[in-house]
């Protein structure tokens, strides 16, 4: 799954998601990737976020939105990425998922939940510092 | 670290976040470069996890999940379960730019996309046949059942609820970390 935040240099912010979804899912199975607040959010007056993981858990607790309004409220990007984790990992401590996360001045950060073959998860980012995408890892 | 514009994607696909960048330098908005860099990872199928030919419902099907935000407006385009029609995440933003709705599901918005000039096409390739009829080969497993018979973690369905069967449910560790969202 694709989960993507752009932020332009007016502070105007956009999310998408695309995916494919659960292998081997029932028919009419949709995950959290279109879900507004769980896939991903978008507010312009505080930030971004978007999800990817285990979308039957993640959508029940709409990380996205958490993340967004918890940047709202002052939260760090990668505060705000790790909040929205642990609301999840409270009751379902082995999810799989991960979150990134971004404000209106371009500061950015990631978190996810670690489990058995899962510590670490990258993500690209592109700005003017870097002007080419660049890969991030951030450790669960 | 801060500064703007930004563009930022999960996991290592690459080339999606290059053709976001690439079109908000070319003068595109945000919405214009979140949408090109998700239908990128739909051309290039990213991870198997993303566009057609990926992920196969317990049909053998392909189906796709998008959606798209607009943070100044707070309009959303959304579609679950489009069948036969690759861009998902163009058919999400024709959602938000051509209805009032923010998400239309299933056949009906394959039927939607196609009125707006969608094409429509088959969403299977060699590799969602393969892993559909591995999973044949392995009496279905895994699988999202539970509480149904005949057994689930041994046997495909079809189904019927079983009440009475309290057997636990697959141990989640046997989750299939590629198979995510």
């Amino acid at each position: 799954t694709i989960g993507m935040i752009v932020i332009g240099k007016n502070g105007h912010v956009a999310a998408a998601t695309s995916t494919n979804g659960a292998t081997h899912k029932i028919p009419g199975r949709v995950g959290d990737s279109p879900v507004a607040g769980a896939g991903a959010y978008a507010d312009s007056t505080a930030g971004g976020a978007a999800a990817t993981g285990d979308g039957d858990i993640m959508m029940r607790f709409l990380p996205s939105f958490l993340a967004v309004d918890l940047m709202r409220n002052g939260a760090q990007p990668t505060a705000a990425c790790e909040m929205a984790i642990s609301r999840i990992k409270k009751y379902y401590p082995d999810f799989f998922g991960a979150v990134i996360c971004a404000n209106t001045t371009g500061g950015y950060g990631a978190a996810c939940n670690k489990r058995p073959g899962f510590s670490q998860f990258p993500f690209m980012v592109v700005n003017p510092q870097t002007n080419k995408p660049q890969l991030h890892k951030v450790d669960c | 670290q801060a500064s703007l514009p930004l563009v930022i994607n999960t996991w290592h696909f690459e080339n999606a976040a290059s053709a976001a960048w690439s079109s908000l330098q070319m003068g595109g908005s945000v919405l214009d470069a979140v949408e090109r860099g998700c239908a990128q990872c739909e051309l290039e199928q990213c991870d198997g996890s993303v566009g057609f030919g990926g992920s196969p419902d317990e049909r053998g099907e392909s189906t796709l999940d998008a959606m798209i935000m607009n943070g100044n407006t707070m309009e959303v385009g959304a579609v679950g379960d489009l069948r036969r029609v690759k861009n998902a995440v163009g058919v999400a933003r024709a959602v938000m730019e051509y209805t009032e709705h923010t998400f239309i599901v299933g056949e009906s918005a394959t039927i939607f996309a196609q009125n707006m000039g969608f094409k429509s096409e088959d969403l299977s390739a060699n590799q969602s046949i393969a892993i559909f009829s591995k999973w044949l080969q392995s009496n279905c497993q895994p699988n999202y059942r539970k509480h149904v018979f005949p057994d689930p973690s041994k046997s495909c369905g079809p189904y019927k609820p079983n009440a009475k069967s309290r057997q636990p449910k697959h141990p989640k560790g046997n989750f299939d970390p590629s198979s995510h969202d």
